[in-house]
């Protein structure tokens, strides 16, 4: 899990 | 993006543009929550604060912004213009029983401490909740008309799809967000009573009411 990279889904 | 999540998506618009269209054609709100839809106006606003500062694609931006439209045009036809047919006595759910303990978990867990993650958490958290209000006032009056019975089981839809979709993308891109993940799985077990009722009654071309 990598949240700093960004949620992709909607 | 596979298909579950593309079909998820398509579910939640789908769920979306049906209860603007019915408020809309029917120049009626009765037997909509408007508490549940103010939340899912805050639950958008709250997530898709990543507009201004991380593009993903084009499908991801114009779909942000449709569903924050819908979802204001939503809020603004039911407590605005049809007013008059708000049946504001029947949506009685307390929400800060949502928002306040939802916003809490937000700050407790999460991926990272800043302060759009902990707005992206929040909204997940809210997510799942959000539609009680709607459920409460379904129970409350005993009865749903069809057409707000489709909008609840597309919304259903739309969150069981994504389950399927997490349960690909862990499978075949090892990727997984526990939050989302936990958050969805709840949000649907929410809506299983109401599967049940849609596929035994609606399905079925009777009117989803609720044994007394």
């Amino acid at each position: 899990v990598e949240p700093s990279a960004g949620h992709d889904e909607l | 993006m596979n298909l579950f999540r593309f079909l998820g998506d398509l579910s939640h618009l789908l769920a979306i543009i049906l209860l603007l269209l019915k408020i809309w054609k029917s120049r009626s709100c009765a037997g909509i929550s408007g508490k549940s839809q103010v939340l899912f106006a805050v639950v958008f606003t709250a997530r898709y604060l990543d507009l201004f500062t991380n593009y993903i694609s084009l499908y991801n931006t114009c779909m942000k912004v449709v569903y924050i439209a819908c979802s204001f045009t939503t809020v603004w036809l039911i407590y605005s213009k049809f007013k008059a047919t708000y049946d504001g006595n029947h949506d009685t759910f307390r929400v800060e029983f949502l928002v306040v303990p939802t916003a809490i978990l937000a700050f407790l867990v999460n991926h990272d401490f800043t302060p759009l993650e902990i707005l992206w958490t929040f909204s997940i958290y809210l997510e799942s909740v959000a539609i009680l209000p709607q459920l409460f006032m379904v129970s409350k009056t005993g009865e749903a008309e069809t057409i707000t019975s489709h909008y609840l089981f597309a919304l259903g839809v739309y969150r069981t799809l994504y389950l399927f979709n997490w349960i690909w993308r862990y499978h075949f891109e090892g990727f997984f967000d526990l939050i989302a993940i936990v958050a969805g799985l709840v949000q649907t077990v929410l809506y299983c009573d109401f599967f049940y009722l849609y596929i035994t009654k609606v399905l079925k071309g009777k009117k989803l009411s609720l044994p007394a």
